[in-house]
């Protein structure tokens, strides 16, 4: 455990509360794209069955059981507890175009050709890939609440953080791991517009607005 | 990593 990777978790962690929060208090989950939330579920499921299958730390396990029980908690509050609320309208990405790519591309290059491994590689390129229903539901709608931005920004940080943690363990520990660095790479460029908006608009106060 | 190397990252 190094400071990058401690703080990208922690990143992630407060990406994830900042959402559940955002619903829980507004009592709505307008703006949030529920086909993004449904594949970070999927991405989760997938990572975590390890599990069951090997021990790494407390921490580890720890952490697993929060990610996945906050996700499917959105879940829940998106689909069921405040279903009303859903923008489903501007929430139209079709994500099998996402998802069938994944599955042939983690078939095709991955570590090991077990299902276990399968299925984890599945979830890393999956990740990179998943916010993207949701940037499409912010360019759809021309604008997203400062909170929205707030999450995307700890969501998007976290990988970019990871990125740092993997050229300190190259050099430090002599570990790396090809998939997740270049999937690692997509998955922060695509936050790169986002932070860029981020910082111009609402770190000075102002709403998230594209340009029209 | 190595083939079955564990992945110890979230």
């Amino acid at each position: 455990m190094n400071i990058f990777r401690l703080l990208g978790d922690l990143s992630h962690l407060l990406a994830v509360i900042i959402l559940l929060l955002k619903i829980w208090k507004t009592r709505s989950c307008a703006g949030i794209s529920g086909r993004s939330q449904i594949l970070f579920a999927a991405v989760y499921t997938a990572r975590y069955l390890d599990l069951v299958t090997s021990y790494i730390s407390a921490y580890n396990t720890v952490m697993k059981i929060v990610f996945l029980v906050a996700s499917y908690g959105t879940l829940y509050l998106m689909f069921l507890k405040f279903k009303a609320t859903y923008d489903h309208n501007h929430d139209t990405f079709r994500i099998e175009f996402l998802v069938l790519p994944c599955v042939i591309l983690a078939l095709l290059i991955n570590h090991d050709f077990s299902a276990l491994e399968i299925l984890w590689t599945f979830s890393i390129y999956l990740e990179s890939v998943a916010i993207l229903p949701q940037l499409f539901m912010v360019s759809k709608t021309g604008e997203a609440e400062s909170i929205t931005s707030h999450y995307l920004f700890a969501l998007g940080t976290y990988r970019g953080l990871y990125l740092f943690n993997w050229i300190y363990r190259y050099y430090a520990e002599d570990h790396y791991d090809l998939i997740a660095i270049i999937a690692g790479i997509v998955q922060t460029v695509l936050y790169c517009d986002f932070f860029y908006l981020y910082i111009t608009k609402v770190l000075k106060g102002k709403k998230l607005q594209l340009p029209a | 990593p190595e083939t079955g190397e564990e992945h110890d990252e979230l």
